[in-house]
């Protein structure tokens, strides 16, 4: 099955 | 007081058509530095990032950092008001003469920026901008997702959907292929990402600012998809790959 991450699980907030 | 000119006002269109399927409000942050945006999309999946430099503006004055929020459909409605080589001048504070003269509202908008570390990638391929959005747009009109696959031989594309399969290989180059052929590689091991292709078609809006796109990728990570403009740097586009649970 495949999931869908969001791009704040690979970037940190400024 | 802040005030961009530019003769050519095709360009900042081309800009815009690449980016308002992704993002309806943006910030354009304004620098002494150049105009730079970071929008994801509303999904969170896709995210860009643009770059205009100064020296990309026949006249580029920015006093103090200034944050416009700008509905993006307003303003390419604004824009195609002006034919590609008119100039467009936008201001904010003081108006000068014009000979015409559009206002738009500005909004504000809450914005997060994303910390985007500048890593290496185990593949970086670079490919003509044009092939890369035929291949995309071909692909979309069978499968949902495509993986594709860089090794040192070339980069592949594949898609699976109700009708079957397809597959796409793309062999690297020679060194002395004409640029708008040239297909390059450069990999520290074989990479494969997959990726939903509507995201990928619209990223693909951006071809007509750039002849190569470059293609970066690390497995497990976003992939960047990037056209160099010629005289206003870079706009990436980032996508979150999906994950085999």
């Amino acid at each position: 099955r495949e999931t869908q991450l969001r791009m704040e699980a690979f970037y940190t907030f400024n | 007081m802040l005030e961009l000119r530019l003769t050519r006002a095709g360009l900042l269109k081309k800009v815009l058509e690449s980016i308002r399927d992704l993002v309806t409000d943006a910030n354009f942050d304004c620098a002494a530095t150049g105009c730079s945006l970071q929008a994801m999309d509303s999904s969170r999946v896709a995210m860009l990032s643009l770059l205009l430099r100064p020296d990309g503006f026949e006249h580029y004055r920015c006093d103090r950092n200034i944050s416009m929020g700008m509905n993006l459909a307003n303003m390419a409605r604004m824009l195609r008001c002006a034919s590609d080589d008119d100039t467009v001048t936008i201001n904010a504070d003081d108006a000068q003469d014009k000979i015409s003269d559009y206002e738009m509202k500005l909004m504000h908008i809450t914005s997060e920026n994303l910390e985007i570390p500048e890593a290496g990638y185990e593949a970086i391929v670079k490919m003509p901008a044009s092939l890369f959005a035929r291949i995309c747009k071909d692909l979309g009109t069978i499968g949902d997702t495509v993986m594709i696959s860089v090794t040192k031989e070339g980069i592949q594309f594949f898609t699976r959907g109700d009708i079957r399969t397809a597959n796409i290989f793309c062999r690297k180059t020679t060194p002395v292929a004409k640029e708008k052929e040239a297909i390059s590689i450069e990999m520290e091991k074989p990479v494969s990402l997959t990726l939903a292709l509507r995201y990928l078609i619209s990223f693909t809006k951006a071809t007509p600012l750039a002849k190569q796109v470059t293609i970066s990728m690390s497995y497990g990570r976003p992939i960047v998809v990037e056209y160099k403009m010629e005289i206003m740097d870079h706009i990436r586009f980032y996508l979150v790959p999906k994950v085999e649970e």
